[in-house]
């Protein structure tokens, strides 16, 4: 067993992805995105840093990503609308946060941050979850922000034939 | 969904996911990622988890803390107990997607039942690994 002082992994979603749909160009955006985000976090464990920032900042650079399917980017419910999750978890302590159907924080995954350390809760949905981010003093985008036209053409196919789709299908659902 | 893993240099372990959900969801739909123990789970003693898929397999199956169980309580490797709830029993209830995860040693796993995941992983002295397809 390989037993290096430090690792790390992400995803950027999943699912039935051919590589026939997915363009050479598509594929170079996808890679690079990866690859920032992979950077982000091992900047933070090369310099001896915490695995619980190490996740934070990886996940904040896919978010920021419009190819992925959190924060600016997000994938749109068949109302048109944004709602987005997001959880974090330290393995030290146990201690966790999570929060739910959000639309204008830019970086869910900060705001989980901030309920695992700065709440009594575990979870926050909705309302109460965007109040504790401005109360916070975490950063607000208008719902449009997040809002993408690849992410409004593919809401336009699953309404045609009333799919509900992963992250990847066929290159079309990110 | 996007989501990490992380383990650093005192051996502790974290995981982080988050998600727009999936394209034309109910309003007020939740799937997995900001449930703990569903799509996102850490401890120490077990394993750091963070899933992508569908998230209501992924719920009925508590797969990040039940991969985190059977290396606790039934003393299996991360790889095996991934290999278990990703390939026996997520096809079981047709719940397609994978996920990533790390243990207090060794290599991460990035494992998935769907013809890709997006990916990518590095160790400490190793090269970037980064990869879409199968």
């Amino acid at each position: 067993m390989n037993n290096t002082p430090w690792a790390l992994a992400l995803h950027g979603g999943a699912g039935t992805i051919l590589r026939s749909k997915l363009t050479k160009q598509e594929e170079a955006r996808f890679r690079e995105g990866l690859a920032d985000a992979l950077r982000a976090g091992t900047a933070v464990l090369e310099k001896g840093g915490a695995a619980i920032d190490a996740v934070e900042r990886t996940v904040i650079a896919l978010e920021e990503n419009p190819m992925f399917n959190a924060g600016r980017g997000s994938v749109l419910t068949s109302e048109g609308g944004i709602e987005m999750d997001a959880a974090i978890m330290d393995g030290r302590n146990l201690d966790a946060g999570a929060v739910i159907g959000l639309n204008t924080v830019r970086n869910p995954i900060s705001l989980a941050r901030l309920v695992m350390e700065k709440n009594d809760h575990v979870v926050l949905a909705g309302k109460g979850a965007e109040a504790f981010a401005r109360e916070r003093g975490l950063q607000s985008m208008p719902t449009d922000w997040f809002v993408t036209e690849r992410r409004r053409n593919q809401l336009e196919e699953a309404r045609k034939t009333q799919a509900v789709s992963l992250d990847h299908n066929d290159g079309k659902y990110g | 969904t996007v989501g990490a893993v992380a383990r650093d240099m005192g051996g502790n372990l974290a995981a982080a996911t988050s998600t727009g959900g999936m394209t034309n969801k109910a309003p007020g739909r939740v799937g997995d990622a900001p449930l703990i123990g569903a799509g996102t789970y850490a401890s120490n003693r077990g394993c750091a988890v963070s899933a992508t898929g569908h998230g209501e397999m992924f719920i009925r199956l508590t797969v990040a803390r039940d991969i985190a169980a059977m290396m606790e309580y039934l003393g299996l490797d991360l790889e095996e107990a991934v290999r278990r709830k990703v390939h026996d029993e997520l096809p079981a209830l047709e719940g397609a997607g994978g996920l990533i995860a790390v243990g207090p040693e060794g290599l991460p796993v990035l494992s998935f039942n769907t013809p890709g995941m997006y990916r990518a992983s590095r160790c400490a002295g190793e090269s970037e690994q980064i990869a879409i397809f199968e």
